[in-house]
């Protein structure tokens, strides 16, 4: 499983944060570990241009990330090259 | 960035613009966010030197890592970041012999661009001689921070968002990015759902078209909320002459400063003929045989690899040096490189007269002389055949690139770690390097932008963006249009968007074409996102479009026109039906009283056939911001499927001229 993982782009509702979480941070690691029982899984959260955060996953726990309340979408990410 | 201040017509006595644009250490101080391959901040293009002390809104910060303290940055360089974590959880941990783990640029090319965004004037710049001036960016004065999010192995969206993020919480005014991915629609593409909140939270981000050119629908970062930027030529060249044996001499070009060529010709092959594979005229490593090319001149043509990879790969099997001939890809357009070897690149029509005479003479020579740095070279700007073009494969009904911008043979300052051709084998070392690119436009225009945000820090990134393409020439001094140099032929708007950036016409473009926040969620609505796409795009804001309003694409008031007609349009639905399509748009007044009149012009046989109607045509306006809205009509019978056709529309008052063009689809 660990090397079919890949990082995703996960866009959450910030709105709909359960009141039982303090900051958005703990709620985002609370929605990974729903999904995914491998530790330090999340590389990055977002604040200011995105509302989320990225994480190595496996295609089977992106789609069940995806069906997580409060997750918006959930994309592969890209690659992009210098011009 | 020796002579593009010149080009542009902002070069002021004490180095940048004085008279147009304000100071330092004023409300108005701007950071040009880079986001690149990192920062090599010994360079004199970061010299502080007369800069007021870092602006009390700046949050950013100067991260320390390998090779990289945090007191490398001062008061030009306030912020230096970078962004691994997707790069290595990709890619496996890096190799730290090559890279490193720090804001520290070990390619170039960050340092290359942040440096012409905002680098401050360096003296007696040069690369071996070539180009020789004053270096300087476009806002010498506006502060450069550096987010490294591009790595040996690619930059990896993970990283770019965090770069953004980073960025504007910091408190960037200009976002500048020279990269670029594949088309993908908004909700997908990380740069413009980055882009999409700075630009809510008042930062301007420039993108780079892509080098894809000249084919249609090359573009990257197509968001009608990014400055897409295209690249032109300067009126610069670096000659070189290729003398054939038999008194023939052609001119193409070369940035070589090593031992000359003997004086006596030299035997000259096609690579071609040199190698045993079927490719073997693109010089690709291992492909050349060292017995047939040895002491001689080679031939090489462009494509697939790098061409300065090509220049070792000839250099490597014996060769004594290099003719590099551009293909139908390149045309005549001339790409200065700092080869290994004497090398000079020419274009197509030169290198087929070169190959021709080498097949036909038993004992074909040549020599290669290098004559320097040339300016005034005319015409120019022409739109280089590697830039991008339209048309927008995202969003057909909004006209890409915006704008172009200087992007050929470009010398700005260069890492310490890599030689100009970033080559391993390259051992030499320079302050500044000379190459090309869309990247290398970008921050040009980033940088104007810095300009333009600091004399008129009120203005909406939008309105920066109207003003630097309203104001956009398309035409050279006698009133021909822009050339493309894939073809030798008229560019248009696909190739050049509004035209050539002319900065000192921006500073005051009289009206502006505005967008708020609320349009571009229209905008997104008239593209029929769903909630949870706009919601991706714009954050997780509470908003849904209404089921009882109807979205049009051109209504989202963008600074130029891109009509696409389709049998959907008519009213009868048959193909030879007359069909109209309606845009509307809002002007805001940025400077003092004025009457305004409208002209349009079409170009192209397809669009003779277009009539284009505006109401009103005189726009009367009082008083700074007042806004007044018009509505344009096309009206087109239905042509073949893939015709386009072009047109520009403008108001003006006698005193300014607010332009924007038109591009006609028919689909």
């Amino acid at each position: 499983a660990a090397e079919k993982r890949k990082t995703y782009i996960v866009h959450m509702a910030k709105s709909a944060m359960p009141a039982e979480y303090a900051d958005h941070g703990e709620w985002y690691g609370a929605s990974l570990r729903a999904v995914s029982v491998a530790p330090k899984m999340m590389l990055y959260a977002y604040d200011t241009v995105l509302h989320g955060f990225s994480a190595r996953l496996t295609p089977q726990e992106a789609e069940d990330l995806a069906c997580v309340e409060g997750v918006l979408a959930v994309n592969p990410e890209a690659r992009y090259e210098l011009h | 960035t020796t002579r593009t201040p010149e080009f542009l017509g902002i070069a002021g006595a004490g180095g940048g613009a004085q008279g147009m644009f304000p100071q330092s250490g004023t409300a108005a101080d701007v950071v040009v966010g880079v986001l690149d391959t990192g920062v090599w901040p010994e360079s004199r293009s970061y010299d502080d030197a007369g800069l007021a002390e870092v602006p009390s809104f700046w949050k950013g910060q100067c991260m320390a890592g390998a090779g990289f303290n945090s007191s490398a940055c001062n008061r030009k360089l306030v912020g230096a970041r970078f962004f691994n974590k997707g790069y290595e959880a990709a890619m496996g941990p890096m190799d730290t012999d090559r890279e490193s783990r720090s804001p520290r640029d070990d390619d170039g090319h960050g340092t290359h661009t942040s440096s012409t965004a905002a680098g401050a004037p360096v003296p007696d710049a040069s690369l071996f001689g070539f180009a020789s001036g004053t270096a300087r960016g476009m806002a010498p004065r506006a502060r450069v921070a550096v987010y490294k999010v591009c790595w040996l192995g690619g930059c990896f969206s993970s990283d770019i968002l965090a770069g953004m993020d980073a960025a504007v919480a910091d408190g960037c005014g200009v976002l500048s990015l020279s990269l670029g991915g594949g088309a993908a629609d908004y909700s997908r593409d990380s740069v413009a759902i980055g882009a999409f909140a700075a630009m809510e939270q008042n930062v301007l981000v420039s993108c780079s078209a892509g080098n894809s050119g000249p084919g249609s629908s090359t573009l990257s970062n197509v968001a009608p909320w990014i400055t897409t930027v295209g690249a032109g030529t300067l009126d610069r060249d670096f000659p070189a002459y290729v003398v054939l044996g038999n008194g023939k001499n052609y001119t193409g070009v070369s940035l070589y400063s090593g031992k000359p060529l003997p004086s006596t010709p030299l035997p000259i092959i096609y690579a071609a003929n040199a190698s045993s594979s079927t490719a073997g005229n693109l010089c690709m490593p291992g492909t050349l045989t060292p017995e047939k090319v040895a002491g001689k001149i080679v031939i090489c043509d462009r494509g697939v690899s790098a061409r300065v990879q090509k220049g070792f790969v000839v250099r490597d099997a014996g060769a004594a040096g290099m003719v590099l001939s551009n293909t139908a890809a390149n045309g005549q357009e001339l790409v200065a490189d700092a080869h290994l070897l004497p090398a000079a690149g020419v274009g197509e029509r030169e290198g087929m007269a070169i190959k021709s005479y080498v097949a036909s003479d038993p004992n074909p020579t040549a020599t290669i002389m290098v004559a320097g740095t040339q300016v005034d070279v005319h015409p120019s700007p022409v739109v280089a055949a590697f830039s991008s073009r339209g048309p927008n494969m995202v969003t057909p009904e909004i006209l890409k690139p915006d704008i172009i911008a200087p992007g050929v043979n470009i010398l700005a300052a260069w890492t310490g770690k890599a030689g100009p051709t970033g080559l391993a084998a390259d051992t030499r070392r320079v302050g500044f390097n000379i190459i090309s690119g869309t990247s290398m436009s970008c921050p040009h225009v980033s940088g104007l932008a810095a300009l333009l945000r600091s004399a008129h820090p009120e203005w909406s990134p939008a309105a920066v963006r109207s003003a630097l393409m309203t104001t956009a020439y398309a035409t050279y001094s006698g009133g021909s249009p822009l050339l493309d140099a894939a073809t030798g032929a008229t560019g248009t708007p696909f190739d050049y968007g509004a035209g050539h950036v002319d900065p000192s016409r921006a500073v005051d473009p009289g009206l502006v074409y505005d967008i708020s926040d609320a349009e571009y969620l229209d905008f997104l609505c008239a593209l029929k996102y769903s909630t949870t796409m706009i919601a991706a795009v714009a954050r997780s804001r509470d908003f849904g479009c209404a089921e009882n309003r109807t979205y049009s694409v051109g209504s989202l008031n963008y600074p130029s026109f891109s009509v696409t007609f389709s049998t959907a349009n008519g009213d009868g639905g048959e193909s030879s039906a007359a069909a109209t399509v309606t845009h509307t748009r809002t002007l805001t007044n940025v400077g003092g009283a004025g009457t305004y009149k409208v002209s349009t012009s079409v170009s192209g046989a397809a669009a003779q056939g277009v009539a284009v109607a505006v109401e009103p045509t005189e726009l009367a306006f009082t008083s700074a911001g007042e806004k007044k809205s018009y509505t344009v009509r096309f009206t087109s019978r239905s042509q073949p499927s893939g015709t386009s056709g072009f047109g520009r529309l403008v108001w003006s008052d006698g005193k300014h001229s607010v332009a924007s063009p038109i591009a006609f689809t028919w689909t």
